[in-house]
């Protein structure tokens, strides 16, 4: 599964760069989100499940690729291995 | 065609993907600058 997911996320990442040729920095980003993010969940069905569905939608819309970084930018975040201590008062 | 001197080209036409990455790159600056 961890095998897969890495798969999907290659060609996730490889089909966005060559939309987002303009902000080259969006990539690096996803990429040092995706480094951060706990293992366990990178080796997950629910992250499959996510991935599968946003690589098959931006394949069939790339004009909406930054809405689909976004929302794995966000699940990557949810899931990141180091989490921020609360704000105090 | 028209030069929009000053602004910056934005070619997106979806308004969600528009904001998507606006969203993004502030994110992105953020980070930049808390590290």
């Amino acid at each position: 599964l961890k095998a897969e997911n890495e798969r999907l996320f290659a060609e996730f990442s490889d089909f966005c760069a060559q939309h987002t040729g303009d902000h080259p920095e969006v990539m690096s980003y996803l990429a040092s989100r995706h480094q951060k993010t706990n293992p366990e969940y990178l080796a997950s069905v629910e992250f499959r499940n996510v991935l599968g569905r946003c690589l098959t939608r931006v394949q069939a819309r790339s004009s909406k690729v930054y809405v689909y970084i976004n929302e794995i930018c966000t699940v990557f975040k949810a899931h990141s291995q180091k989490k921020k201590p609360p704000l105090g008062p | 065609a028209p030069v929009h001197m000053g602004e910056e080209e934005d070619d997106d036409d979806d308004p969600e993907n528009r904001i998507a990455k606006k969203m993004l790159l502030e994110e992105i600056k953020a980070n930049l600058s808390s590290e």
